[in-house]
């Protein structure tokens, strides 16, 4: 979805 | 050796009911201080976090860490075998165990339950969530939030949470026209009516309704839930489970025009 932010943007991978 | 008896079966069952429309498999890290779990839905737009303290459970002992890569839909086939009334165990006593034993039991019990389920080896594809500060946090009724993301879902996919000192408001816009729910500090003694705002900064973040809607499948497990929102931050959606742990939900914000 286009507009939709993903948690990767925010947390990162352990 | 891995062994966790829970008195009440029915929380696992409501757990397990929560999450299965969001992820399809997880990993559930077993230790001495408890058993946690952390899975993403398939967009990675939210994810999943439980833990549960190893001091809520009947009986606990977990020798050394192990991981147990369960399919939920797997998972929910066992657990519609135990009765809401009966106690589970989760035993293993393999290091790198292949299955995962599971006992059933009734209050009397005269009727006891034994299943195995095979274990999935899954890639873990865990975030690192740091301890954030919210900066607004909202404390209400989880059926009452549950109730408001279902009706504003009829008319739009997206919802707008912006808190202020004394209320917070939910808003929603689409073809059909446009609406707004606000929701004011209550100290109500009521449960159902009772909100607590802790607003240090207030926010404005927009939200995909459809997956708060799948959050709320948890609203058994509490009837309180708590909505932790900052600025330019996921929101964080938590259902703590008496005496137990906490079931945390996180959503990545929509991208605001």
């Amino acid at each position: 979805v286009e507009d939709q932010f993903n948690l990767a943007k925010f947390y990162e991978e352990v | 050796m891995f062994e966790a008896k829970l008195q009440q079966g029915v929380i696992f069952k409501k757990i397990v009911d929560a999450i299965k429309d969001l992820v399809k498999s997880v990993n559930i890290d077993a230790s001495t201080s408890g058993l946690s779990m952390q899975a993403m839905d398939s967009a990675h737009v939210a994810l999943v976090s439980l833990k549960l303290n190893e001091n809520g459970f009947k009986d606990y002992r977990c020798d050394r860490p192990i991981t147990l890569g369960l399919s939920i839909e797997n998972l929910s086939k066992i657990l519609k075998c135990a009765g809401n009334d009966d106690t589970i165990t989760l035993q293993t006593d393999e290091e790198e165990p292949s299955s995962l034993k599971f006992f059933f039991e009734n209050q009397q019990a005269s009727k006891i339950s034994e299943f195995s389920l095979n274990l999935m080896s899954l890639d873990s594809e865990s975030l690192g969530i740091p301890d954030t500060d919210y900066s607004s946090v909202i404390q209400m009724s989880s059926a009452e939030f549950s109730r408001i993301c279902k009706e504003l879902s009829s008319i739009s996919e997206t919802v707008e949470i912006e808190t202020s000192k004394e209320s917070v408001k939910f808003s929603v816009q689409g073809d059909i026209g446009a609406g707004s729910i606000t929701v004011k500090n209550n100290q109500s003694d009521k449960d159902v009516d009772r909100v607590d705002l802790q607003i240090d900064q207030p926010v404005k973040l927009t939200f995909a309704l459809r997956y708060l809607n799948m959050f709320n499948k948890a609203v058994s497990l509490s009837s309180t839930v708590s909505l932790n929102m900052s600025e330019e931050n996921p929101l964080m959606v938590e259902y703590k489970i008496d005496d137990l742990g906490s079931l945390r939900f996180y959503l990545a914000p929509k991208i605001s025009d």
